[in-house]
């Protein structure tokens, strides 16, 4: 699905050069069920912006179903993530005047699906994260927990085959975390989505079939769970 | 420090009426080390706001130090607050376009403290949650761990007696949230700062003299630890 090749990253900040990846090989094959562990500022968010195309790398090759993204303008590559990825962003990244039911619908707008079933689909997925109750709230009315959901429905409006998820247990309880973990299970199982996840916590890493542990923009560690 | 009595706070959006806080009496006394847990949604972030005088009640009352809040107008409250209490949100809430050292200079800068001390004891603090090297980085191109420390030291920079923190570790991995625990039990102990925070973890939760258990907007439990 994505492959990196020797990517490097490295931003500049006034007179700070940050190197937030080294040398990153890694492959993300169809159906894999992959979490990203590491410290603060290890460079998780970073590796998952270059997986799901949001940024590119410094140096190194990003290859999406055999295509080089280096051959793809801006707006190709803008136009690939909105169709087939689902990202779920570290802050959320939710529109705060727009309700979460918009919120939800809104990819599927700017992918120009003006079918009828879209607003039952947004409902639908409210739903599915417990939080049907609020879809008529603004964003910036809800709660850290519920942002964070409507966060998740969003990336599922429109049928992602990757999903690409920064933290997305961050703000929820025990209780909260464990549904939405067994949803991104079920989603891998049950409809072959390929999932790639960054957590700080090992009991919501424990769901992956396979860890990928970074340290200063390293890939330390890369295993295989055999069940 | 904080008394609310029969406290309730509702709120309105558009036709849904949100029960967030029913009937909460709670005392906050000095020298207190408090946590406040409960599922996303049971009204943690809205009690913390009633404690820390961001927000005033539906009904019922507020006291700090002995003065009910409700002769106070907000310009008033304001002072009180930018004074002596030091929040920490669950979202952080920096100015985006400010570098890290900025961020934690302004509540400083608001209190209109101009003595040359204040650059040196930003970069102190900075220091003390272990991202000096970031203090001149843009708060927008921080990763979540390090704003969420960068929310820290800006609410340590006044000296603040009492401390509202909302989810302070939820960014961390476990060291560098041991390592943020450790100094807010420092704080509280060594300073004799008042301390109240919520925490969706449990393993967070434990660090603390006083447990409070919110449900659907009710304080359903109540315990002081006996070390
Ligand atoms: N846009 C940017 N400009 C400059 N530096 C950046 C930018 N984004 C990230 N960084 C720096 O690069 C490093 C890696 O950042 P990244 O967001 O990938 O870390 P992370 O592992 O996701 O951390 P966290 O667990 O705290 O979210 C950090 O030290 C950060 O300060
Ligand atoms: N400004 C607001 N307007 C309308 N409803 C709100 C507002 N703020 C919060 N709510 C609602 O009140 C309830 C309690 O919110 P609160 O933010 O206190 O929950 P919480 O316990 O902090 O949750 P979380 O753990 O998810 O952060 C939520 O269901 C939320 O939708
Ligand atoms: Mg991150
Ligand atoms: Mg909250």
């Amino acid at each position: 699905v994505v492959r990196l090749e020797n990517v490097c990253k490295i931003y500049k900040e006034y007179s700070v050069e940050v190197n937030a990846l080294k040398s990153a090989n890694l492959s993300i094959r169809e159906g894999d069920f992959t979490a990203i562990v590491g410290p603060s500022g290890s460079g998780k968010s970073t590796l998952l912006h270059i997986l799901g195309c949001l940024d590119r790398p410094s140096s190194g090759e990003v290859i999406v179903d055999d295509q080089n993204i280096k051959s793809l303008p801006d707006s190709r590559l803008a136009k690939l993530r909105g169709k087939k990825f689902g990202f779920i962003f570290q802050g959320y990244n939710l529109i705060p005047r727009l309700t979460a039911l918009e919120n939800v619908m809104l990819p599927a707008l700017i992918q120009k699906h003006h079918y009828d079933g879209i607003e039952k689909l947004a409902h639908d997925l409210l739903n599915l994260v417990g939080i049907e109750n609020r879809a008529e709230h603004r964003a910036v009315h809800l709660s850290g927990g519920e942002q964070q959901r409507v966060a998740v429905a969003r990336a599922l409006i429109n049928d992602p085959v990757l999903i690409l998820a920064d933290e997305p247990t961050g703000a929820l309880d025990s209780e909260a975390s464990a549904k939405l973990m067994e949803l991104l299970k079920s989603l891998n199982r049950e409809e072959g989505c390929t999932i790639v996840y960054v957590t700080h916590e090992q009991t919501i890493a424990n769901y992956a079939g396979r860890l990928i542990q970074l340290k200063d923009g390293y890939i330390i560690y890369h295993s295989k769970r055999e069940w």
